[in-house]
């Protein structure tokens, strides 16, 4: 039964990786089914990740948003920080394409504390860059500006030119 | 604001292709 869920998890990100999300989903809620009957929150927070990035690519954004807070809530109760600002990250990105600037805010500040607390600094630029972008989709140009110079700083520190 | 919308597309854009490749392997 154990190797039944590792080979559903297996399965659920080849058909991801092959564009075929539907399955995908389908596999992940198998891996989750037994994740749970084992009691393994490792891996149940693995399915949580897979199966919100396959609800993003199939456009159902509430349910992506749904299984990121569900992989948030268990990266806290792991005390994994770095999946806990990318968790935070997926949600911030989720809220913006559900064009709920506010909320894309909210996590975009969480990841942003996580970046800086774990010296993240591409973290920390992708979460300043986010920032500047819902900030100004809010109207909030001054927010926008602060958000932006400090994504250019860091960009500069990093050597990305793009 | 219509090159706003773009520009506010353009970091989930970038999140969505890196996360094309994105898997939590077993």
């Amino acid at each position: 039964r154990a190797a039944q869920g590792r080979a559903y998890g297996n399965l659920g990100n080849t058909h991801y990786l092959l564009g075929n999300f539907r399955k995908a989903v389908s596999s992940h809620e198998q891996r989750l089914l037994i994740a749970r009957e084992f009691g393994d929150r490792s891996a149940e927070r693995r399915a949580y990740s897979n199966l919100g990035n396959a609800f993003i690519f199939l456009g159902e954004f509430e349910m992506a948003a749904e299984y990121y807070k569900k992989t948030l809530q268990l990266a806290r109760q792991l005390k994994d920080r770095a999946v806990e600002a990318q968790s935070c990250y997926s949600l911030g990105n989720t809220y913006t394409l559900l064009q709920d600037y506010e909320k894309a805010i909210e996590y975009h500040l969480k990841h942003l504390a996580i970046a800086q607390e774990l010296r993240d600094r591409v973290g920390e630029g992708r979460a300043c860059w986010s920032l500047g972008n819902a900030y100004t989709a809010l109207g909030n140009h001054e927010e926008a500006v602060h958000f932006a110079e400090k994504h250019l700083d860091i960009s500069r520190e990093l050597g990305d030119r793009n | 604001f219509q090159r706003l919308r773009i520009i506010q597309v353009d970091s989930v854009r970038r999140w969505m292709d890196d996360l094309k490749l994105m898997t939590e392997c077993e």
